[in-house]
C-alpha cells in the first residue's frame, strides 16, 4: 500500500514577501470594489496558510488589519498618495480574511470577507481629551450640515448642480460648536445658478462625482458654512475578470465608478483647477 | 532547528512568523 501524504496546510511567515504580495493584492481587491467610505490600506498581515489545490496550484488563506485612508473610494487617487487616517481623527480598521489562488504564478482573489470598526472612543479620549468623535451618519444633525454646506457651494458655484450622493464621516466638534461633515456629491445636467427645481435635475449618463468637506457652525439666527468639494475626473473603469468559483463571495458587489467612457473636466480644465472653495 | 541527535539544541530565540509587523499603529 503506498502511503498517501495528507494534503495539509503550511503556515507562512506574515512578513514573507510572497504573503505581503498576497496582502497587497487582497487590498487593491477591497479598494476596487468599493463603492463608498474610504480606501483602505494594509497595516498587518495576521496569519497566512498555504493549501494545496488539486489539481495545481495553492490558495492563500489570509487575514489582514487595514486602516482607512482620507481617499474616499470614488476618489482616482492612487492609494500610495493617500494619507493614513490619524488616531486623532477617529480611526477606522478593518478586518479581513481572503482566499486567494495563485496558479501558473497568477494570483486571483477567490473570496473576500471584511468588518469595519472605528477605535474606540475610550482609547482616542485617552490620548486626546478634545478630538471630536465620529458621530452616526443619521444624526438630523449631519444631514442638516451637509444640505446646507451643498446649498452654500452649489449657490456659489458656477458650473453643474450638485447633488448629494452619501455622507461618508460626520464629528460634532465641542469648540466652536459645529458639524464637520465630507460627503460625496454627482453632478447632474442642470446649472447650479439657474436651478429653480432641483428634482428636475438629472444625474449625467458619465457620472461626475465630487468629495467634499464642509464644517457649519450654529451661530445666533444664522448658519456659517464652510465647503470645500473637488470633483473628480471621471474614470473609466475596465471590468476585472473574477473567477467562477462557487460560493465566492466579493467585498461589494459592483465597480466604484461606473464603467462609464471617459470625460473631460469641463472648459477643458485640469482636474487640480476644479478643486474650488473654501466658500464663507 | 534540526540537529543530529548526538548534538543538543542551542536554545535560540521563538520565531514568531505572524502576526506580521504592524505598518502603522495599532488600534
Amino acid at each position: 500500500v503506498t502511503a498517501v501524504p495528507l494534503l495539509g496546510y503550511r503556515e507562512h511567515n506574515c512578513d514573507d514577501p510572497e504573503a505581503e504580495q498576497v496582502a497587497l493584492l487582497a487590498v487593491d481587491h477591497i479598494n476596487n470594489h468599493l463603492q463608498q467610505g474610504y480606501k483602505h490600506i494594509l497595516n498587518r498581515i495576521d496569519k497566512v496558510k498555504v493549501w494545496p489545490r488539486r489539481p495545481t496550484g495553492e490558495v492563500y488563506e489570509l487575514e489582514i488589519d487595514t486602516l482607512e485612508t482620507t481617499c474616499h473610494a470614488l476618489d482616482p487617487t492612487p492609494l500610495a498618495n493617500c494619507s493614513v487616517r490619524q488616531v486623532t481623527q477617529h480611526a477606522v480598521e478593518g478586518d479581513c480574511d481572503f482566499h486567494v489562488l495563485k496558479q501558473d504564478g497568477q494570483f486571483t482573489v477567490l473570496s473576500a470577507k471584511c468588518d469595519s470598526t472605528p477605535d474606540s472612543a475610550e482609547d482616542i479620549l485617552k490620548l486626546c481629551p478634545d478630538c471630536p468623535l465620529l458621530t452616526p451618519l443619521n444624526d438630523t444633525r449631519v444631514a442638516q450640515a451637509a444640505e446646507a454646506a451643498l446649498t452654500a457651494f452649489n449657490e456659489k458655484n458656477n458650473g453643474a448642480y450638485l447633488q448629494l450622493v452619501e455622507i461618508a464621516r460626520a464629528q460634532l466638534v465641542p469648540l466652536p460648536a459645529s458639524t464637520y461633515v465630507e460627503f460625496t456629491v454627482a453632478a447632474t445636467d442642470c446649472v447650479a445658478k439657474e436651478v429653480t427645481d432641483p428634482a428636475k435635475c438629472n444625474l449625467l449618463a458619465d457620472k461626475q462625482y465630487g468629495f467634499c468637506k464642509a464644517t457649519v457652525a450654529e451661530k445666533v439666527a444664522r448658519e456659517e458654512v464652510e465647503v470645500t468639494c473637488t470633483i473628480f475626473p471621471a474614470q473609466p473603469v475596465v471590468p476585472q475578470p473574477q473567477p467562477g468559483v462557487a460560493g465566492a463571495a466579493a467585498v461589494e458587489p459592483a465597480p466604484a465608478v461606473d464603467p462609464a467612457s471617459p470625460v473631460s473636466p469641463p472648459d477643458g480644465q485640469s482636474p487640480s483647477s476644479l478643486v474650488v472653495g473654501p466658500v464663507l | 532547528v534540526v540537529v543530529q541527535p548526538s548534538v543538543g539544541a542551542a536554545p535560540g530565540p521563538v520565531i514568531t512568523p505572524c502576526p506580521g509587523k504592524v505598518r502603522y499603529f495599532k488600534i
